[in-house]
């Protein structure tokens, strides 16, 4: 454990938390997208399948009953709560999981480190996360006016993944024989995939203007 | 064995 992973995991529980607040507080989850959500679910189940059976710290046990628990409270709420469900912006949520979910199903089966169910649950996990975030930026994208929270969401779960990156940095410098090429080049896809958002993030913060996404 | 692997990571 270094601390740019600690970063890492306080930074990824804080934009959950901020989420969950958000749509608490207003009894509103405008703006975010389900889909996501759901994808992020799915990626906490299938990659902490292992809770029961492989205990490795306290630490890592409590932040995957937390990631689990907190998310699994988001979906309850968009889908169930009778106010919030009100809010959900489903005619804008159109992204199709199948375009997500099926590719990494097929390249979890062909690239993985091991042939075995658990092991390819897991690379599952590790390719679906790099793209879950996708049907929430193009709902933010088509949404156009970003709201505060919405866009520090975004921004705390990016940051989350920058960190993960230094903390495989630091790690590949100070543990021999520490590599896990399939994580690095699946979390730099993902962390790719907020560069555009994070540039219009900054320029809003210097500019202290709403965050506007173009078109 | 093996070096340290990702699986110790969130």
């Amino acid at each position: 454990m270094n601390l740019f992973r600690f970063a890492g995991d306080i930074l990824h529980l804080l934009s959950i938390l901020v989420l969950l607040l958000k749509i608490h507080a207003t009894k509103s989850c405008a703006g975010i997208s389900l889909k996501t959500q759901e994808l992020y679910l799915a990626v906490f189940i299938t990659r902490y399948l292992d809770l029961f059976w492989n205990f490795h710290s306290l630490y890592n046990s409590v932040f995957k009953v937390v990631y689990i628990g907190t998310t699994s409270m988001i979906v309850w709420y968009m889908r169930r709560h009778r106010n919030v469900k009100l809010t959900y912006d489903r005619d804008h949520d159109t992204f199709r999981y199948l375009f997500l979910v099926a590719p990494c199903a097929v390249l979890s089966l062909l690239i993985n480190a091991r042939y075995n169910l658990f092991e390819i649950l897991w690379t599952f996990s590790i390719y679906l996360e790099a793209v879950a975030i996708l049907p929430q930026l193009v709902l933010l994208q088509r949404t156009k006016n970003v709201d505060n929270l919405t866009g520090n969401y975004v921004f705390l779960l990016g940051l989350y993944r920058a960190f993960y990156i230094l903390n495989w940095v630091y790690r590949f410098a100070t543990e021999p024989g520490y590599s896990a090429w399939l994580v690095w080049i699946s979390g730099l896809i993902q962390t790719g995939l907020y560069l555009d958002f994070f540039y219009y993030y900054v320029q809003a913060w210097k500019q202290s203007k709403k965050l506007q996404l173009p078109s | 064995g093996r070096g340290a692997s990702a699986k110790d990571e969130l």
